[in-house]
């Protein structure tokens, strides 16, 4: 059965990398299922991030936030501030998508406060250009432009000419 | 900012495009 459970990671994996979003969907339900079973609490981590990151291609917005939720739930029970930050940057780019900025400058928020904490300067430029790019999109132009300064600033330093 | 427009936001491009390459391993 632990085995049966990799199995099905794996193919969830290269599914969704040959574009089959929906298989992909169905092997890391499967994984996620198995994972339960054994309370592999990374397993099931790892197979609510795949959801979500297959869900955003099938354009099912809703249903990635919420995998993306539960993956966020497990990397604080685990306490793992990296992946913690990671489902943060991923639920502020689906809110975007969701066309609710509020949300999404609430976890990229997050995201940047851990990005600073772990200082991780790419991290934070990320969060700092996203955050530029919700704060327009709510006609907060003030917001919208210090946090693009930050960003071109943070830009410089790790030479990131693009 | 229209729903094609969202689509656009070059942050969130960006993202989508790191995450079709992101397959996390078992």
């Amino acid at each position: 059965r632990a085995a049966q459970g990799r199995a099905y990671g794996n193919l969830g994996n290269t599914h969704y990398l040959l574009g089959n979003f929906r298989k992909a969907v169905r092997s890391h339900q499967e994984r996620l299922q198995i994972a339960r079973e054994f309370g592999d609490k990374s397993a099931e981590r790892r197979a609510y991030s795949n959801l979500g990151n297959a869900s955003v291609f099938l354009g099912e917005f809703a249903v990635a936030a919420d995998h993306y939720k539960r993956t966020l739930y497990l990397a604080r029970q685990l306490r793992d501030r990296a992946v913690e930050a990671q489902a943060c940057y991923s639920l502020g780019n689906t809110y975007t998508l969701l066309q609710d900025y509020e949300k999404a400058i609430e976890y990229h928020l997050k995201h940047l406060l851990i990005a600073q904490e772990l200082t991780d300067r790419i991290g934070e430029g990320r969060a700092c250009w996203s955050l530029g790019n919700a704060y327009t999109a709510l006609g907060n132009h003030e917001q919208a432009v210090h946090f693009a300064e930050k960003h071109l600033e943070i830009s410089k330093e790790v030479g990131d000419r693009s | 900012f229209s729903s094609m427009h969202v689509m656009h936001v070059d942050s969130v491009q960006h993202w989508m495009k790191d995450l079709r390459l992101m397959a996390e391993c078992e």
